[in-house]
């Protein structure tokens, strides 16, 4: 039922994409979801086995129809018969339990009925079918079950410990409790949450969550009580973890840094302003943790008592040396207080430092397939519980600036390519989450 | 024709059962579900 009113509320993929004659980002593209693996061989011109709603027969029936056009999930489909009159097409989620491959009314004894507009088109209709049918491709036959077992894959489950990042603070860690896991979206409790509603939501492979115990080994901040800090030290050190909590080898493993260069304190580089995602700023290293953590803070901030540094893993792709910005033709943001054009040789001669050298940053550019112009539902990372209709803005080797329409662009938001926090077109309604649609402008008389 | 750029694609005899009887056509159908 809760599924069912989602799928009502949801936003209207089909339209605004034939309105807007754009592209959605291909499945494949995001590596975390499910289906993207074997998404290479969904194509246009496939053809399925979906229900005829072209139809006045009280009983549910079903025809084949050809995949016109893909936007994420989901499919345009055209019955077969109806040649090249597109009048009763209609957007599927590919993924949904009701879309069959080929076959599959023959063997589950379910009646292949044309529809009623087209019904005289043709005298011998088994005639036409092997000819349109004869080496055409269609679904695995397992393939809704893929969809399942993707969807329902998960380690962590409600109940589970986390240390994730502070959302009130974020330069220190708390501890939380799943509460909730959607398609492998989690919605975290903070544990010394002191209101209803002190909550956050993070994709399972976030980079802001951490497995219990992290924060005292690597040296980040914690909010916690002394009793969790002690039971730390035992479980960290000798693998005593509780049954319910999150343990290293649930996270991806993190990458090495190239050998013979490390992060020191001082250095500075160009980073993605964690306050504000749609800047990349001038930063600097405040802080080298352990496990090749760093403690980056934004040149020029005006917070407190590094209130606002933000831990990066040495191969974040958010991290970048300085002069990326000027090489990709990307406004970088200066210190708060430059007075004049900023110039990094100055810059580094004004404030004594010097630039992280250049082989830290060392980072593989991924064949990721998106594209300017390409639909996609993105997580505001500022408001993480809503996922909203979205742009791919600009691809800069494997960063992307994503858009949120209707949104002006001073809210568009740096991600890389591999973030857990992109999705298809469509993935909202298969996990039965609400879609935020674009802004709507009201007009001022 | 055979999909070219992927060879885990396999032909398939595929059964079809309209109101004018059963029949069966081939397919190609991707080989990921075995």
């Amino acid at each position: 039922g809760n599924t069912k009113q989602n799928m009502i509320r949801s936003f209207d993929w089909g339209s605004y994409i034939l309105g807007s004659h754009a592209e959605g980002s291909p499945v494949a593209c995001f590596k975390h979801v499910p289906v993207s693996d074997c998404w290479e061989n969904i194509s246009i011109g496939m053809k399925v086995e979906v229900q005829n709603l072209d139809c006045d027969l009280t009983n549910t029936v079903y025809w084949i129809a050809t995949v016109m056009k893909l936007a994420g999930y989901k499919a345009l489909l055209r019955y077969e018969g109806f040649g090249s009159d597109g009048q009763k097409d209609f957007w599927i989620n590919l993924c949904h339990k009701d879309v069959h491959p080929v076959g599959w009314c023959a063997t589950s004894g379910k009646p292949l009925v044309p529809p009623k507009t087209i019904q005289h088109k043709y005298a011998d209709w088994k005639d036409y079918l092997v000819k349109r049918l004869t080496g055409s491709r269609t679904l695995p036959i397992h393939f809704y079950s893929k969809v399942q077992e993707g969807i329902s894959n998960h380690r962590f489950v409600k109940s589970t410990h986390v240390e994730v990042v502070n959302r009130m603070c974020v330069s220190s860690m708390r501890v939380a409790t799943v509460e909730e896991v959607i398609g492998g979206r989690l919605r975290l409790k903070y544990d010394d949450a002191k209101e209803e509603g002190d909550e956050f939501w993070c994709h399972m492979r976030s980079a802001l969550l951490h497995p219990v115990g992290w924060s005292l080994q690597v040296g980040h901040k914690l909010h916690a009580p002394q009793e969790y800090r002690s039971q730390c030290l035992s479980k960290t050190t000798m693998q005593k973890y509780d049954v319910m909590d999150a343990t290293p080898d649930m996270f991806p493993q993190m990458k090495n840094p190239p050998e013979g260069y490390k992060f020191q304190v001082g250095m500075k580089l160009e980073a993605i302003d964690p306050l504000n995602l749609s800047a990349i700023c001038v930063a600097s290293v405040m802080k080298v943790l352990k496990n090749n953590y760093l403690m980056i803070g934004i040149d020029g901030s005006i917070a407190q008592n590094g209130s606002d540094w933000f831990c990066y893993h040495a191969t974040s792709p958010c991290i970048f040396p300085v002069g990326f910005c000027e090489v990709n033709g990307l406004i970088l943001t200066p210190p708060r207080e430059t007075k004049g054009s900023f110039k990094w040789f100055d810059y580094l001669k004004q404030t004594r430092s010097v630039a992280a050298p250049v082989k830290l940053f060392d980072k593989e550019i991924p064949k990721h397939g998106f594209k300017p112009g390409m639909k996609l539902e993105a997580v505001d990372l500022m408001e993480p519980r809503l996922i909203c209709v979205a742009t791919v803005a600009k691809v800069v080797g494997r960063l992307l600036r994503i858009h949120f329409d209707g949104w002006e662009s001073e809210y568009d938001q740096w991600v890389d390519c591999e973030s857990p926090d992109l999705y298809p077109i469509g993935w909202c309604e298969l996990m039965g989450y609400p879609v935020e649609g674009p802004r709507l402008k009201t007009e001022v008389p | 024709h055979m999909p070219s750029s992927n060879k885990k694609w396999e032909q398939k005899q595929v059964q079809i059962k309209t109101l004018e009887g059963e029949f069966s056509v081939t397919m190609w159908a991707s080989g990921d579900d075995k």
